[in-house]
């Protein structure tokens, strides 16, 4: 499972929108101060269900969205999308028993249209994803519209924030203090006290 | 959870302070300790003590981490952050700025580093410094060619300029 | 000392915020603002009361300074610090590492900002980034030739690599 | 008055003596990390007074002598001079009466033999320096042996911490916030509250 593109529109200084590729093992993110460099992290933390202003470096939950500039009105609504790449990774299948291989079988031809490359699963071996949806790609939506009301979306379809923590249920994925490194928060990990120290290990273990 | 956190942490401080452990990596050398902190009776609870830090870069003697110069705790910093990355991959890390502190040979090693973990995740690196870049397999610039409006243009490793800056972007 | 406070305040508001304010000069243009904070009531009371700032880089209706980047911030701070400068010279000032989150072009503006305060004070500047060396009238190396001991050794601009490191120094 | 040159022995990773002169208007400091940058404002912050351990990034105030390398052993003392030069400055006279005139002439003119360019201050200029100590450079200097003890001189004379603080009193010179900016404070300055700004502005005024 892989980060595969980040879609901003009216997310912070994102006004149009904006769709940035992560198809390389190491991408760089360069650009003069102030230009939007860090506001793409703010936005992947809000679209993985950060629900802080203050981690987000706002007031309020409504400063994400694109206040308005020099020329443009303020926008009426945030939407970021983050998708992902879900292959099916064929794995060793647990010996299913005779009824439960035929259910399955058919279920899945009929879903969704696999990949020509990768095998139809035959009753050996089971397709495991990385993620619980059955698809290809999954990407994952949150909105937001000035009058407050807010939506999340897993391809497309209208999801909870509780639907999305269950997704990345013990796949790493997550806005936990491991994965994302804000600036100037490097050297924290140090400073912060024993206990604090903890919290980062919990969150890995 | 008691078991998982013990064998979490004895992996990560085997992965941190072990002999080919990420400090030693970054430092080229030197030695480093992630112990539990005992309570006042010297016993350790596994479920509730706080984790402990030890940095000596090599030839030194620091009294403590407060001692450590800027660029040595990113260094400290981000070899914790690898060995627990390497105990528990995540698809993606990502990095805003990490380099700030660091000097070039520093940053040399970060980047070297970075590159041993691409097996099981990808990289997103903000960075300034130009020695970065050069260690990206794509670099994305954001700009703001009107005013207060972020855009995204392809960036290509000959329109940055000997000291990291983006040529020819025309930002506002 | 009540009027004292207040005609510091006044005086730093004015190079802070004014029209030919060090925050207008290090972005280039937009505004700042500096008060003193009333309190539930609506009054101010000079000696108690806290300080507001509020910073709008050109082109852009940040609400509030959290919503500054990195950079931004760093330039504010240095205008309001430059502020007080001016208002209170003191005979020198140190600065390290302030331009650690700078982009070049604001590294440049920061020099330059300096140079205007050479007749009252001088600066002794830490740094990493070249485009700061080629700003200073002239650089020590700091070293560890021999492992944890530091010296300091003289360095010409000609011995800095394009990326600000020390050439030949033999750092241990 | 100006900053002339800082003298280091035994502080902190500066083993042995080492002299930075301070002779340009600005003076670049540089070096890969790790190697004592930092550690020459620790002792500028130390001479000048600074009593607390933790903003000199130690544990314990024993912490600043020099304790040991690979090849060397710790430091027994640690000592640091910082250098001023305090020109005579003719200034404006205040009109003294005539007793008042011949005591001062004879003083100075016994004490400190003047530079030679600088003219003899004459009963209408009297010598004005920055610093009240008649002499062109004044010599600050703080030392600390590892048994703990610790002195203060000035221009080689022993002294207490209050004569260094009323030597620059007035003059700007102090360990306060505005005058130096430790690694990795500038931004906090905006992080601050309200309140802990105000302090920043009160060392101003
Ligand atoms: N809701 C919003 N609408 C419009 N602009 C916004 C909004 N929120 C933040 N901004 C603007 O985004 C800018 C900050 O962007 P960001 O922090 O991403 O910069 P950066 O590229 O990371 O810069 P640096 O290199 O200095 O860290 C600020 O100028 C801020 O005014
Ligand atoms: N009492 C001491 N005796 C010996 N070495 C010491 C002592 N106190 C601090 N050090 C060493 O000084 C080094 C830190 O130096 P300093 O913080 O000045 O580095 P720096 O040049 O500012 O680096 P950076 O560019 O990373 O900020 C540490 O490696 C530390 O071990
Ligand atoms: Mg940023
Ligand atoms: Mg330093």
């Amino acid at each position: 499972m892989r980060l595969a593109k980040l879609t901003l529109a009216g997310f912070k200084s994102f006004a149009d929108k904006t769709e940035i590729p992560f198809n390389e093992p190491i991408v760089g993110i360069v650009g003069p101060n102030g230009c939007g460099k860090s506001n793409v992290v703010d936005a992947i933390k809000w679209v993985l269900g950060d629900q802080s202003p203050k981690s987000l470096r706002g007031g309020a939950m409504l400063d994400v969205i694109f206040n308005g500039s020099a020329k443009r009105k303020p926008a009426g609504m945030a939407s970021v999308t983050l998708t992902f790449d879900n292959p099916v990774v064929a794995s060793e299948a647990p010996a299913l028993n005779e009824a439960e291989q035929d259910s399955d079988a058919q279920v899945s031809e009929g879903s969704t249209p696999q990949d020509s490359e990768s095998p139809i699963p035959t009753p050996q071996a089971r397709a495991q994803r990385a993620l619980p949806v059955d698809t290809d790609q999954v990407a994952v939506t949150r909105q937001l519209y000035r009058d407050g009301t807010s939506e999340y979306l897993i391809n497309n379809q209208r999801a909870r924030l509780r639907d999305i923590k269950e997704l990345f249920m013990d796949t790493g994925v997550g806005t936990d203090a491991y994965s994302i490194i804000e600036q100037g928060k490097v050297a924290r990990m140090l400073e912060a006290n024993a206990a604090e120290r903890r919290q980062i290990f919990e969150e890995a273990a | 959870s008691r078991t998982r956190f013990i064998e979490t942490f004895e992996q990560v401080k085997e992965n941190f302070a072990g002999e080919q452990g990420m400090f030693r990596k970054l430092f080229g050398g030197g030695r480093a300790e992630l112990e539990l902190e005992t309570d006042e009776n010297g016993n350790i609870d596994v479920l509730e003590s706080g984790i402990s830090i030890r940095a000596k870069p090599p030839g030194k003697e620091p009294r403590g981490l407060s001692q450590l110069s800027g660029g040595e705790k990113t260094m400290t910093a981000v070899a914790l952050l690898m060995a627990i990355f390497k105990s528990r991959p995540s698809p993606y890390a990502i990095l805003d700025e990490v380099d700030a502190a660091l000097d070039e040979a520093n940053t040399e090693r970060f980047i070297n580093v970075i590159k041993g973990f691409l097996d099981k995740s990808h990289f997103i690196v903000i960075t300034h410094h130009k020695r970065t870049m050069m260690g990206c397999d794509t670099l994305y610039g954001i700009t703001m060619q009107e005013r207060g409006v972020s855009t995204r243009v392809s960036v290509d490793m000959k329109d940055v300029g000997a000291d990291g800056t983006l040529l020819d972007t025309g930002a506002a």
